[in-house]
């Protein structure tokens, strides 16, 4: 029985003190550590083994979309290392705030800070990971959305909605006809270009109500003096022109969908994100018509991990074929990857790692794997096999099926 | 393994490790040497997920059980 000591290492880019992208290849030790098995009496072995790896879709995310009080920065840090056993390589963490913001802000302020923000993308830069956020809670809400932006300090940001002729005392979207909201957007994404080194900044995009802008004379009068005779027309202003600010910073923008089913003009090099699975077309047609279009594309509507339901529900998402729609290989081509999305607030450290694991780790597989890994049996035994692995790391991942994990008797 | 590789072969031969033997290296030819922090990082931290983080005595084969 012969024994091996080393593992000699070498890599062709050092990149060791530059952020991670897209392009960056690693996870080889992840590899290697899951091919080292232990026997009863406690040896360490590993068979002799041939691997030729890389992703066969280069962006891997998880969406977290969640209140950031309620989740502390070693949770996400936490959420980072379990990614990183499943190469998932983007980190998109969509902050929003509960309906108690602002009211109980003090249970959030304390932690609101671009330090732990930046404690968060260091965190992700050691596991080779991209952190996106498009939503940095140190500055404000989303652009777009009703938020707490006036109580914060941003006077006039947002419009005053109407009842009649009086205003209602509520607030709507941003106001786009102000000339000191774009000066306001300038300093705000100034201020996430310096914390966040990712190239894409996410910009939303699928948050405008027109219900509040109808209402608001001058919002009126602003649709007149430029010509609008479509609330969609004044969106497509208002997002042209943020994404100009983002654009001047060298940015480039991933946005929802909305943004381009509104025909909003957007910068070739723009990612649009998949989210809505039926409207206004099945998901996999919308995928269709982007690339169609000539715009990368990237897949979240089929992977909602937020929805639990009885049963082996990751089957279903390990099912889905991201490519799986009429186009040529050249739309294909343009089809970069996919998030599984954790939506609603109310996942907090309690909850998070049983939801996300190991059922985000199905779409790992379909992102990262050859298009020919499909066998749902042959699946069900690795995943099975790798909650154990999970459980052995200290993650407290959820089981698939009936069934029992040697680490479980070890721990009780 | 979890994500499956594009290309695998596994074969019988198998081979022991020792972990208080066991090192990480890198290559005379990578890129990256020692001190690159983001590596140094990963190999402490593959080494604590391989084998804990206590010591290892040498497994006793004579007194090993089915």
């Amino acid at each position: 029985m012969l024994g091996k000591n080393v593992l000699v290492v070498a890599v062709i880019t050092a990149e060791c003190n530059e952020f991670p992208n897209l392009e960056s290849v690693e996870n080889c030790l992840e590899t290697f550590s899951q091919l080292v098995w232990k026997s009863a009496e406690g040896t360490f072995f590993i068979n002799k083994t041939k691997i030729e790896d890389f992703p066969r879709f280069r962006h891997r995310g998880i969406l977290l979309d969640t209140s950031r009080h309620y989740l502390p920065l070693s949770t996400i840090l936490d959420t980072l290392d379990v990614m990183a056993y499943n190469k998932f390589n983007v980190f998109h963490w969509h902050l929003v705030d509960d309906s108690s913001f602002p009211y109980k802000q003090e249970a959030s302020r304390p932690r609101d800070t671009p330090q732990e923000m930046w404690n968060w993308v260091v965190g992700a830069k050691a596991l080779s990971l991209c952190a996106v956020s498009h939503s940095p809670c140190f500055v404000a809400e989303k652009p777009l959305e009703k938020s707490s932006l006036e109580e914060l300090g941003v006077p006039g940001l947002l419009t005053p909605c109407y009842s009649g002729p009086h205003p209602s005392g509520t607030f709507g979207p941003v106001n786009p006809s102000l000339n000191s909201t774009y000066d306001f957007m300038s300093t705000f994404f100034l201020e996430i270009s310096s914390v966040f080194p990712d190239f894409y900044l996410h910009l939303g995009g699928d948050e405008v109500d027109f219900t509040c802008w109808r209402s608001n004379p001058s919002i009126q009068a602003f649709m007149k003096k430029k010509g609008f005779d479509d609330f969609k027309q004044l969106e497509s202003f208002y997002i042209q022109t943020l994404l100009d600010i983002v654009s001047d910073y060298d940015k480039g923008y991933v946005v929802w969908q909305e943004v381009f089913d509104n025909k909003v003009k957007i910068r070739p090099d723009t990612i649009i994100q998949v989210w809505r699975e039926e409207a206004p077309v099945a998901y996999m047609k919308e995928v269709e018509q982007i690339t169609k279009a000539g715009f990368r594309a990237l897949l979240s509507a089929p992977w909602y991990l937020n929805r639990v339901t009885y049963g082996p529900d990751w089957k279903d998402m390990y099912k889905v074929e991201p490519l799986a729609f009429h186009g040529t290989t050249e739309q294909k081509d343009l089809v970069i990857g996919g998030e599984a999305c954790m939506w609603g607030e109310y996942v907090d450290s309690t909850n998070l790692v049983p939801r996300l694991w190991p059922r985000a780790g199905a779409i790992a597989e379909r992102l990262w794997s050859s298009n020919l890994t499909t066998n749902m049996d042959f699946a069900f035994r690795r995943l099975s096999h790798f909650r154990c692995e999970l459980l052995r790391r200290g993650v407290q991942a959820e089981p698939i099926s009936v069934g029992y994990c040697e680490q479980e008797f070890e721990q009780s | 393994l979890w994500p499956w590789p594009q290309y695998i072969q596994i074969y019988h031969r198998r081979y022991t490790l020792y972990p208080n033997n066991f090192q990480f290296r890198y290559h005379a030819d990578s890129a990256a040497q020692a001190g690159c922090v983001v590596l140094d990082e990963a190999f402490r931290r593959y080494r604590n997920l391989l084998f804990g983080s206590g010591s290892w005595p040498r497994p006793n084969f004579a007194r090993r059980h089915p």
